[in-house]
């Protein structure tokens, strides 16, 4: 101690613990991923790197929800003409926009960042399929897709998160009307399926920075129920989705459930960080990526009343939502 | 941002889609 009072013992240097920490941390990194490589050459499948808990808990630390509500007002504030340009040019150059499918291409229409992010596209530009009954409710690329087995959804290939954990307790069948015809339910998945021969199917469609950022029904159905749970906003890029399990379990979501002509229906719309808040057109109630609500809870709103016993009907294509930055 | 499709369906509903394609949306997703 009196050696290092007089300045006489080893100093520490944050810059040189940084690089070293640093340094060995890339370097373990890119060890991993050459013995991956070297798996793949031998035509054996290399397992998933996954994040430990730490380094989830150290990711969930970041105020993710914070940044993004800040990254929000910052993209409302309206540009000067002479500035748009350049700036939403800037956009199109690093995310690959295509500003010949919007339904307005002069730049200059659009006042901010988040305008010019909620673009709307021309009619024609995307003809809905006729002749199948699902559809892609967005632009964008396809992370996963298949079989719900034992309760378990994938996320992207071999990255899993609990069914249950997803949606929630099922407390929404009150408000669906079919009546269940399969045998008593033995697992929460089993809950879902209400006519014999059918399984649980699941789609993730990962939405790019550059993509059109709106969302439409996937198909003809009866919306009876919407389940809001904030979260934390992480990244959900398909390398996110990789590398940290339960990834959409996390963040903050929208889930719609109810009925379409072969049973349960639903479409969930997951937070990422800089597109932290969504919005469905038929419910001005839902305030998503707000101080107010709790991590860890989660809200729900019946569609069904009284009044309307039908819930919310939607066609196939029609619009129902949209995404916004911040 | 992720859309995440859970729905019931008979069981031989396929998907006609590939992991890590592109998609647009209207195109179908699978069929009957």
């Amino acid at each position: 101690l009196s050696a290092a009072a007089l300045g006489l013992g080893p100093r520490v240097r944050p810059l040189h613990l940084l690089l070293a920490t640093g340094g060995g941390y890339l370097s373990y990194d890119q060890y991993g991923r050459y013995k991956d490589r070297q798996l793949e050459s031998m035509g054996i499948e290399a397992p998933p790197r996954l994040a430990n808990k730490t380094q989830v808990a150290l990711y969930k630390s970041i105020p993710t929800r914070l940044l993004s509500r800040a990254w929000g007002r910052l993209n409302q504030v309206e540009l000067p003409t002479w500035l748009r340009k350049p700036i939403y040019s800037l956009y199109i150059w690093t995310f690959g926009v295509n500003m010949k499918e919007a339904a307005v291409e002069d730049l200059h229409h659009y006042r901010n960042l988040s305008e010019f992010f909620r673009r709307k596209l021309k009619p024609q530009a995307r003809p809905v399929c006729d002749s199948h009954c699902v559809i892609s409710p967005a632009d964008g690329k396809i992370l996963h897709f298949g079989r719900v087995r034992n309760c378990e959804v994938e996320q992207v290939k071999g990255v899993t998160y609990s069914l249950e954990t997803f949606l929630g307790p099922q407390t929404w069948a009150e408000s669906l009307a079919s009546s269940r015809k399969v045998a008593e339910p033995s697992s929460f998945q089993d809950m879902l399926v209400t006519k014999e021969g059918n399984e649980l199917f699941h789609c993730v469609v990962y939405l790019a920075p550059g993509d059109y950022h709106c969302f439409h029904s996937p198909t003809d159905w009866r919306v009876a129920h919407r389940r809001h749970f904030p979260g934390s906003l992480m990244s959900v890029n398909p390398g996110v989705a990789r590398w940290i399990k339960e990834l959409f379990c996390h963040n903050e979501r929208v889930v719609l459930c109810g009925e379409w002509t072969h049973g349960f229906f639903s479409l969930t719309a997951v937070g990422a960080t800089n597109v932290g808040s969504i919005r469905i057109y038929f419910d001005k109630e839902l305030h998503t990526n707000s101080p107010r609500y709790s991590k860890g809870s989660y809200n729900d709103f019946s569609y069904v009343s009284n009044g309307n016993q039908e819930g919310v009907c939607m066609r196939k294509g029609e619009h129902l939502g949209e995404f916004n930055l911040g | 941002s992720t859309i995440v499709l859970l729905f019931e369906a008979p069981r031989d509903f396929t998907f006609s889609l590939k992991p890590g394609q592109k998609i647009r949306f209207g195109e179908a997703l699978g069929t009957m």
